[in-house]
């Protein structure tokens, strides 16, 4: 999806997508 | 495990199998960091599991700019536990399903 990215870093690469609120801990 | 403000789970079931596992962080209290992190969202990479170290894969964040330098010991462990959890699950769970 449009939100994702790609990172590539010493050969790695890393995805990185928005955490859904779901997920995020109560304050 | 300790709560390091970081979260760290499996972004694909394991099947108890692969050498490679793929993994999401993200953070879910920055106060717990030193530095200030970006609003990184949710970073999925895999993990050898043989052959890397998750001192490794936080430096490399490090690098990356997900993360400040003064953070790379709490990312490294945070992947630690999570990657202990699952190796201990590979060797008890999985000797027992099959």
């Amino acid at each position: 999806n449009s939100f994702t990215q790609v990172v590539h870093s010493a050969g790695r690469r890393f995805i990185v997508s928005p955490v859904p609120e779901s997920r995020l801990r109560e304050q | 495990a300790e709560d390091t403000g970081v979260r760290v789970e499996l972004a694909e079931e394991d099947d108890g199998r692969k050498s490679s596992i793929a993994l999401r962080l993200w953070v879910e209290d920055a106060k717990k960091l030193k530095g200030k992190s970006k609003d990184n969202g949710a970073i999925e990479f895999t993990f050898e599991l043989e052959k890397e170290t998750p001192d490794d894969v936080a430096q490399e964040m490090v690098d990356a700019g997900f993360f400040h330098e003064s953070d790379v010991k709490i990312i490294a462990k945070s992947i630690r536990d999570r990657v202990a959890l699952i190796q201990w699950r590979r060797e008890r769970i999985w000797p027992m399903l099959h």
